[in-house]
Parts: structure tokens; sequence; C-alpha cells
């Protein structure tokens, strides 16, 4: 899988996609979205479609395309390969998001949560497929978040598909195991190719699975977060153990939009002052306090 | 210049993990 | 250790090279409001220059591999040491006697205001300021006082080079703007005189007493 629009730059999001089969364009065709990454606190998350014509379910089915939760990673990569090498009936497309883009997202000012994310990458992918000619049938997906706001929202989205959104959709359909399939391939991926641009000391690896309950991870961010710049950006920062650890060690910064100071607070103080200290106390002149400058007292 | 107050005054690893940007 | 951020004059850079000590920060008192303020004086060229610091809320500074709060910004700009003077010789000038300037110049709260006394062609300075006279007796020691209408006549001259100097650099003199962000290029430079003049009466008056202040007004 070549990730190296990824490498080249993993702060925002790269989408990567098979050739779309003819026959895709032609006959009706099931589509499966599922994702891999979304718990750990470490690198990308990563969203997939896979769609086939509704003849050939049978023939992906055989591609022993199995619950892909109980494939080992190199089971993963080979049966990739297998879909890859049958591309005349099998379409995919991903979308990787890093660790950057997640945080950036939840923590903006504006809170764009990891449900909404999640949902707009699912369906923008669907939209992908359809912008490509597939003639996509019916959609399944494994569950985020509420399943009957998830369905409704699909639904409204593509109204002229039947759309299912599922628990344990990835052992119900093959189409949503392949996608499964696929997205953990790519994130086991990016994350094994992950390049530091915070030139990491001792590039240093060892961080285990990457989920927040593996002490492995906890040891290896607690080694990592740096009092000013936090973490590498391979980390997600808005993720409750990265933020419990920055509380801890790092540095409180202060934003001016982070400190709301009530405006009256500021008017009451210079009440306190009365008119003849005030006046006494020239301010300098506009030209100063336009451009924010003033005698310095001290050094 | 920073849009934002870090308390301290202290050495910090700016070059590894800050790149300016014009 | 605390980092400072400096904008200084270029040529500034090997003053501090020539002399380790070529370069001082002092503490000189403020001409307008008589508290201490921060001057730098340069030793070599015999200059003076004053700080005025840009200050706003939640800044900092990365300086190479080091992180500074508060991220201010000082700026030295060359100022008129006869400001200084000046506010020596106003009260010594209520004696009502000449009197020789190392007996002036003394201020116990800001010592380092006899480096004033080094300036070169002090007594050229003066003369705008001071009324003089030599006792032919006693060593040939200038006597100085401080005189009200020469000093009027030389911030009159101050003011109308403000004036120029507010016009070729098209600052803003007219209604009051929230801030810098509103300056527009184009502001109506048809500005009225009036204005102009009552904007740089009210910029010098950053460097003098409100009583010498409000007698330039009248002036």
């Amino acid at each position: 899988m070549d990730l190296s629009e990824l490498e080249r730059d993993n702060t925002g999001r790269c989408r990567l996609n098979s050739p779309v089969p003819a026959v895709c364009r032609k006959q009706p065709c099931a589509l499966g979205v599922d994702e891999a990454g979304r718990g750990p606190v470490l690198g990308p998350m990563v969203y997939a479609i896979c769609y086939c014509p509704l003849s050939r379910l049978a023939d992906l089915e055989a591609l022993k395309v199995a619950d892909s939760k109980t494939l080992s990673e190199s089971e993963r990569d080979r049966l990739f390969a297998r879909m890859k090498e049958d591309g005349d009936f099998v379409g995919w497309a991903l979308d990787v998001l890093s660790p950057n883009l997640i945080s950036t997202s939840m923590l903006g000012r504006v809170k764009y949560n990891l449900n909404s994310l999640s949902h707009d990458t699912a369906a923008g992918l669907v939209q992908y497929a359809l912008d490509q000619g597939v003639k996509v049938a019916q959609v399944f997906v494994d569950t985020v978040g509420m399943p009957e706001t998830y369905q409704q929202r699909l639904q409204q989205r593509f109204p002229g598909i039947e759309v299912t959104v599922k628990a344990k959709a990835d052992s119900l359909y093959p189409v949503v195991s392949a996608a499964s399939i696929c997205a953990k391939v790519a994130r086991d991926q990016a994350v094994k190719n992950w390049k530091f641009v915070e030139k990491l000391q001792d590039s240093d690896t060892d961080y285990g699975s990457g989920y927040p309950n593996d002490p492995k991870t906890k040891a290896w961010l607690r080694r990592h977060v740096e009092p000013v710049f936090g973490f590498p950006q391979f980390v997600r920062f808005s993720w409750r153990t990265a933020q419990s650890i920055l509380e801890k060690e790092a540095e409180d910064v202060v934003w001016d939009d982070s400190v709301a100071e009530d405006q009256e607070g500021v008017g009451r103080i210079t009440a306190y002052f009365d008119e003849g200290l005030r006046s006494r106390t020239r301010l300098p002149h506009r030209y100063f306090q336009e451009r924010g400058l003033a005698p310095a007292a001290t050094l | 210049l920073l849009p934002c107050e870090v308390p301290v005054n202290q050495p910090a690893p700016v070059g590894r993990f800050f790149t300016p940007a014009i | 250790a605390r980092q400072h951020v400096f904008l200084l004059p270029e040529y500034l850079k090997d003053a501090s090279k020539k002399m380790k000590s070529g370069l001082m920060f002092i503490k000189l008192v403020n001409p307008c409001s008589g508290e201490g303020a921060i001057y730098l004086f340069n030793i070599c060229l015999q200059q003076l220059f004053e700080i005025k610091v840009f200050k706003e809320k939640h800044h900092s500074w990365f300086i190479n591999q080091s992180v500074q709060s508060g991220g201010l910004l000082h700026f030295a700009t060359p100022m008129d040491p006869l400001f200084l003077l000046l506010h020596y010789l106003i009260k010594a000038g209520k004696e009502g006697k000449f009197q020789p300037l190392d007996q002036v110049v003394v201020d116990d709260k800001f010592p380092n205001c006899i480096l004033l006394l080094k300036l070169p062609e002090l007594e050229k300075l003066l003369r705008h300021v001071t009324e003089e006279r030599v006792n032919p007796e006693i060593d040939k020691k200038k006597y100085y006082k401080f005189s009200k209408e020469k000093t009027l006549k030389w911030l009159e001259k101050k003011v109308n080079q403000t004036v120029a100097a507010l016009k070729t650099n098209n600052v803003n003199v007219g209604a009051r703007v929230q801030s810098t962000a509103f300056f527009s290029g184009d502001q109506d430079s048809s500005g009225k005189e009036e204005d102009y003049i009552r904007y740089a009466h009210g910029l010098i008056s950053d460097y003098i007493s409100k009583e010498l202040s409000d007698d330039l007004s009248k002036y």
C-alpha cells in the first residue's frame, strides 16, 4: 500500500483508493464501511470502504475475509494482497486521519468531536464511490456512537441507497469485513513507518499497542512528554490519557481567549482610582497607547 | 513571538518541535 | 535566566563589541512622571536612548532553544538628553540662583544621572535652556540658571520638527481610532495644521513636566 503521501506530511489526512473495477459501474454493488484505530491514543485512525457487485458477494466471501478481528496482521496483509489481485471485481478506498487532525478537530475553538469526524469521513468515502460511478445499492456500516442517529444521517444523505448500520457489522457482512481488513492494514503500515518530525530521542518506538490502558503505551507517553511542546504529533493530544499526563507534567500555556476575563471587572477596578490620581498619573501619549508602547520602568 | 503565555524561562527543544511558517 | 528582546539601531551592534561595557542600561528619571525609567547609555558615542516596551497579554518568546515568558519587546530610541538635564535645571531653577552643573545634576534616587555630565557639547546643549555666567575669579567655571523663555523657544522648535515628522510618516493625528488595525493608509492626510500641532505638543509633553507642558501649550 503506497502511503508515501502520508509519510511526506503526516499532520493532515490522506486518501488512497484502488482503481474502480469496470463491473462495479455496471452492476448494483454492496459497499462496506469500517474503521481501524479509533481507540488508540497514538497514530492515525483509518476509515475504509470496500465494494463489489451483489452478484459476486459469494466470491468475496470465498476470499475468506472472515471477521477481520480474528485475523493476524500477516494474514490481513496476505488477504489484502489477494483482494488487490482479484481487483477485477473488488474496489476499496481509504481515508487516513492523522493524530494531529483528530486532536486539532476535537480541541479546536469550534468543537468537532470524534463521532462527527467519523460520520463525515465515512459519508465522504461513500460519496467518493458514487462520484467514481460505482452503482452503490446497499451500504453496511459498523456502528459508531448511537446506531439510530448514524443510520438516519446516512439514510438522509444517501436516500436512493439501502443503508444498514449495525453493531458487529464486520462479522455479519463480508464487504464490511473486507473494509475492516483494508483499514487495519493501512493503520498498521502507517504506524510502523511513522516518521517522527520531532526527531524522537533514541528513536524509542517501544510504545506497545497504542491503547490507553496498555502500560507500555502509558510508559512511553510519560517518557516522551515535553513540558512546553507536549508530545510528538504521533500522539492524540485530545485523548484523556494524553491530557492527564500534560496536566501533571507540562506547563500551563494561556491563550488570549482561554481566559475570558470579565470585562466589567476591569471597569470596576479603575473605578477605585480616585479621579485625581488618574489625572495625576499622566497616561502615555495616544501615539504610544495606540501602539501598546510604555516607558520601560524595569528590565 | 507567540500568541500565548508560556509562563516559564527555560531551555526548550524549539528546533525539534517548532518550524516557523512564513 | 531572563532574556530580553530588543530592537536597536544597527550601528549600536559594534558599540557593544568595541568596549565590553560599551552599552549600559541605567535607571534615570522619567522627566514626565518623575518616576524611574530604564535608559540605554552608549559610552562610546556618548549617546542616550530611551527604552519603550511593547507589552500585550498572553505572549511569550521562543529564543533559539529556549522559551521566555512575557513576550515583551523593547525598543531603544535615541533621546535628546536635554530633556533629562532640563528636569534637574528646573528643580534647581526654583532657588533662583546660578549654579555649577555638577551641583544641579545630582539625584540620590538615580545616581547614574552624573553620566549626563559626560555628554559631549554639553555647553552647546545647555544654551538652549539656560542663562550662563562665568565667574572670572574662580577657575573659569560656568554657572547656569534655567531660563523659561529660552526653553519654550527650544520646545517650539521641537514641536515644529515633530509636526514635520508626523506628516512625513503619515501618522494619523485626526479622530482617535480604536486600534492601529484601523489605520488606513489614505487617512485624510489633510489633517488640520491645528491637529498636528496639538498632537506634536502632546508627544513632546511625554518628555517634560506637566507644568512646562501647560506653559508650552499657552506659548
